[in-house]
């Protein structure tokens, strides 16, 4: 494993981690997309389906049971725990996440690197783990007090994405047989999403001002 | 020929 893996892996959890403690300890989800979580918990469930079947590593194990159990958990804190529900801006978080779903399946039968259902579901998560930001970004775009944990969670989360794409550079340079175009592409659409929130989140940092997006 | 245990990335 290289160093843009590890980093790209590490902000991830970084991410989740300062997810959780805005959850967990302020007790607030406020200016989260519940959408985003939902999408994301099944990304993993749909990508990770392999946990008991295929072994990489011990490393690859205990990261994917963590991706998973967090995931899962930020969804049942936001739908169950009676204080942190209270606090979700549903109102705001109106992104029609449903609707991606379907095309991400079709996608997945469609264009993947063998029809076999692993390797469809695989497919599936890829698309779908590319687009799973977007009711997150809209919700920011409406929310006019954005929190430095919520700024900080997107910011890691877009990091990591960053880093993967380092990570393939590097990859296909040093093991000539790793070619995974469906990641690849999708990895770089999903990044590309940041893009404007990244310009805003440096530019707020620097100039020392709560963050806001334009609408 | 691709291996179908190839993704070893989260």
């Amino acid at each position: 494993m290289n160093l843009f893996r590890l980093a790209g892996d590490m902000t991830h959890l970084v991410s989740v981690v300062v997810l959780l403690l805005k959850i967990h300890t302020i007790k607030s989800c406020a200016g989260v997309s519940l959408k985003t979580q939902e999408l994301y918990a099944l990304v993993f469930a749909a990508r990770y389906l392999d946990l008991f079947v295929h072994f990489v590593s011990l490393y690859n194990t205990v990261m994917k049971l963590v991706f998973l159990a967090s995931s899962f958990t930020i969804v049942w804190y936001m739908r169950r725990h009676k204080i942190v529900r209270r606090t979700y801006d549903k109102e705001h978080d109106t992104f029609r996440h449903h609707f991606i779903v379907l095309p991400c399946l079709v996608l997945g039968l469609l264009l993947n690197e063998k029809f076999t259902f692993r390797e469809v579901m695989w497919a599936f998560s890829i698309y779908l783990e590319a687009v799973a930001i977007l009711p997150q970004l809209v919700l920011l775009q409406r929310t006019r007090n954005i929190d430095n944990l919520t700024a900080q969670y997107v910011f890691f989360l877009g990091a990591y994405r960053v880093l993967y794409i380092f990570n393939w550079i590097y990859r296909y340079f040093t093991e000539p047989h790793f070619v995974h175009w469906i990641s690849w592409i999708a990895g770089i659409v999903q990044t590309l999403l940041y893009g404007d929130f990244f310009y805003y989140y440096i530019l707020s940092w620097k100039n020392n001002v709560k963050l806001e997006l334009p609408a | 020929d691709q291996d179908e245990d190839d993704h070893d990335e989260l």
